[in-house]
């Protein structure tokens, strides 16, 4: 070990396992448990070489194949019904930069399962558990994005038929930006305004087959693809979508809250917005996960401010003192813990913070289960307040780790530009964060 | 907002504004403010606290009245929203913000750890110094810090990083991220960061030619001509 970082490890007054158990909640075990299996496959679950240097299409080839990998060794390494250890397997094989099975766990499976009545649940939640279909969730429009009530994507109901069916009206109304939804999902959790009897409803999730099972072959009445290359995420196929009077059965509405029975009467949900529990369940887990990224961020920053020597800060020193004493760690800089410690001090509020948001969306959807969605407003008030001001500081954070590695930050060996890029795009999706904090607004204005 | 009515004699009214401050992430907003900060060179970390809520209660109602002014103008409830828009943003933020600071200070008495629970407490001191210079204007356009206490709270900021700078390598080594998942030749947990620089540059593809396939068709012969 370099000899500048084994001398600051000597200095620590703590244990790093207590804390880091303490800051993963008790499962650091698991963790080195689920890593050591990973990196014992070698090859088989490794990149070809570090994705930064292979282009867009040989990343894609590679994360398909390490996805597969992945699939295949999931249910003897982890517990694939823990969200966290999905997580965890998935960003330890594919990174993350985006990988078929991401949105898949992140959206389309959460969106399900808080979307699906019973039989719906007991008919599609194996094949998603299974990976026997790759699913993503569609929202997000051409010229529509955090205003869900403006959504043009429409699903009117055919009651002599017992359908649905969907339509792009306008090129406003293409489905633009969902992950894997380019090239690599066959399955889809649409929102879509919902028309039934002659009267709109609103926003709603239907569950839409895009391609053939056996060919992957877009289905007639769909167009897909991808929406061409963005500042990072570089492996993830961000698609479009437009239909053309596609035609679905009356069950692929998810009826866990709303129903449309085969007459077309509409039954309204318990409370207007649970449709939106998936997005709320994103968002409690986007800012645990986004701190992770901040972490790894501030590990790296920190070890090269104690690799990396530069200047002295008693001038004068001889040549020969120099030599021998060298320049002195960057880290040793007033100015230099001044931009890192912060930083560090931030993924630890954000963490904990992130915890406890999430320990409250499992409480409140456990009470929407039980009927009582009176948590659900606080939960989407503070939700969106701290999704806004997380991502702000993340982003800004690992921003000030890579100004502090010099000019090896803005290498992509330092491992920063690609954090950066891929945490830069939550300060909008999930929300854009200007209106994300207006939402938290009009719930202050009215307590 | 439009329930917080500090002095009232309606009975009614106080047991329900009491009811109210029981709310873990609102409460604090239906609470009478002190006047002045406590800070001082020994307080603890609600006194700290208690700036934070001052200063995002102080936002809020002041948002509020901002736009209660724009309706009496002749403003539209929506108008007069937009119009307000900046100030409710920023409201936002330090009621957020404050929630962060609560869940912090939250999290530490959980910690069973001595060492660990002692060192935690150095970064929660620099998050509450470091958050509090950062958002302190308001508070003393108000006065309700002094320009003493906020030489406090940056000796207190610049205190916690020179404390915390001998466990800045455990602290960052207790998130216990391997070489795989840090990507980073820089970040490398045995710190051999320049002799393995050289290594991962070797694998630019362009490192496979000594003389690029194009460098003839264009620079060579034009370098000739």
């Amino acid at each position: 070990v370099n000899p500048d970082l084994a001398e600051e490890r000597i200095k620590a007054t703590f244990d790093p396992y207590q804390l880091g158990n303490f800051f993963w909640q008790g499962q650091l075990k698991r963790r080195r448990e689920i890593v050591s299996y990973v990196e014992a496959q070698g090859a088989e679950l490794s990149p070809r070489m570090p994705e930064v240097f292979m282009s867009r299409m040989e990343q894609m080839e590679d994360v398909a194949r390490l996805s597969v990998g992945m699939a295949k060794h999931a249910e003897k390494v982890i517990d694939v019904f823990k969200p966290e250890e999905q997580f965890y397997l998935n960003s330890l094989i594919c990174g993350f930069n985006g990988s078929p099975f991401h949105l898949h766990l992140i959206m389309a499976l959460p969106a399900m399962i808080n979307n699906c009545d019973d039989e719906q649940a007991g008919e599609w939640l194996p094949k998603l558990l299974n990976r026997e279909l790759i699913a993503t969730y569609a929202q997000t429009e051409m010229g529509h994005g955090t205003n869900l009530r403006a959504l043009e994507t429409t699903a009117t109901y055919d009651p002599s038929t017992e359908q649905f069916i969907l339509n792009t009206p306008t090129i406003t109304a293409t489905k633009w930006w969902p992950g894997t939804l380019g090239k690599s999902a066959n399955f889809c959790v649409i929102i879509a305004q919902l028309w039934t009897n002659g009267k709109c409803y609103g926003p709603h999730p239907f569950w839409v087959q895009l391609r053939d099972i056996e060919t992957h072959k877009s289905l007639p009445g769909i167009t897909l693809g991808d929406i061409g290359p963005k500042l990072g995420t570089s492996s993830n196929d961000n698609g479009f979508l437009r239909f053309d009077n596609y035609r679905i059965p009356r069950r692929h509405m998810l009826m866990k809250h709303a129903k449309v029975l085969p007459t077309g009467e509409y039954i309204p949900p318990l409370h207007a917005k649970v449709g939106y529990t998936s997005m709320m369940y994103v968002r409690s887990m986007m800012i645990y996960g986004h701190a992770i990224y901040l972490a790894q961020a501030v590990t790296i920053a920190i070890r090269y401010s104690c690799v990396r020597r530069q200047g002295e800060i008693n001038p004068g020193f001889t040549i020969v003192q120099i030599y021998f004493a060298g320049e002195v760690k960057v880290l040793d800089y007033k100015t230099q813990q001044y931009r890192l410690f912060p930083v560090l001090a931030h993924v630890f509020a954000i963490a904990f913070t992130g915890i406890y948001i999430n320990q409250l969306y499992y409480t409140v959807i456990g009470d929407i289960n039980a009927g009582d969605a009176s948590l659900l407003a606080d939960l989407h008030s503070l939700g969106s307040g701290l999704k806004a001001l997380t991502s702000w500081q993340i982003t800004k954070g690992i921003e000030q780790c890579r100004l502090s590695c010099g000019g090896h930050g803005y290498s992509d060996a330092s491992g920063i530009p690609s954090l950066y890029t891929m945490v830069a795009g939550s300060l909008t999706y999930e929300g854009e964060n200007i209106v994300m904090l207006l939402q938290t607004a009009r719930s202050l204005m009215k307590i | 907002a439009a329930e917080c009515i500090y002095v009232t004699d309606n009975i009614e009214k106080i047991k329900e504004n009491e009811f109210k401050m029981q709310n873990a992430i609102s409460g604090y907003i239906y609470r009478k403010p002190n006047n002045f900060s406590q800070i001082n060179q020994n307080s603890n970390v609600f006194d700290y606290l208690e700036a934070f809520e001052h200063n995002s209660r102080r936002l809020i109602l002041s948002s509020f009245d901002y736009i209660q002014k724009l309706k009496k103008l002749g403003k539209t409830a929506e108008e007069a929203w937009n119009e307000a828009g900046v100030q409710l943003c920023q409201a936002s933020k330090a009621h957020t913000q404050t929630f962060l600071v609560r869940t912090f200070i939250g999290t530490i008495p959980k910690i069973e750890d001595f060492a660990v629970k002692s060192v935690m407490e150095d970064i929660l001191w620099l998050y509450l110094s470091y958050e509090l210079v950062h958002s302190a204007v308001g508070l003393l356009e108000e006065g309700f810090l002094s320009s003493q206490q906020m030489d406090i709270i940056r000796k207190k900021m610049f205190d916690s990083l020179e404390k915390i700078r001998p466990n800045s390598v455990a602290l960052v080594d207790s998130f216990d991220f391997t070489d795989r998942e840090l990507r980073s030749v820089l970040g490398r947990k045995d710190g051999k960061v320049y002799e393995n620089l050289l290594e991962w540059a070797s694998n630019s593809p362009l490192n496979e030619y000594d003389v690029l396939p194009f460098h003839e068709k264009y620079l060579g012969s034009a370098m000739r001509e």
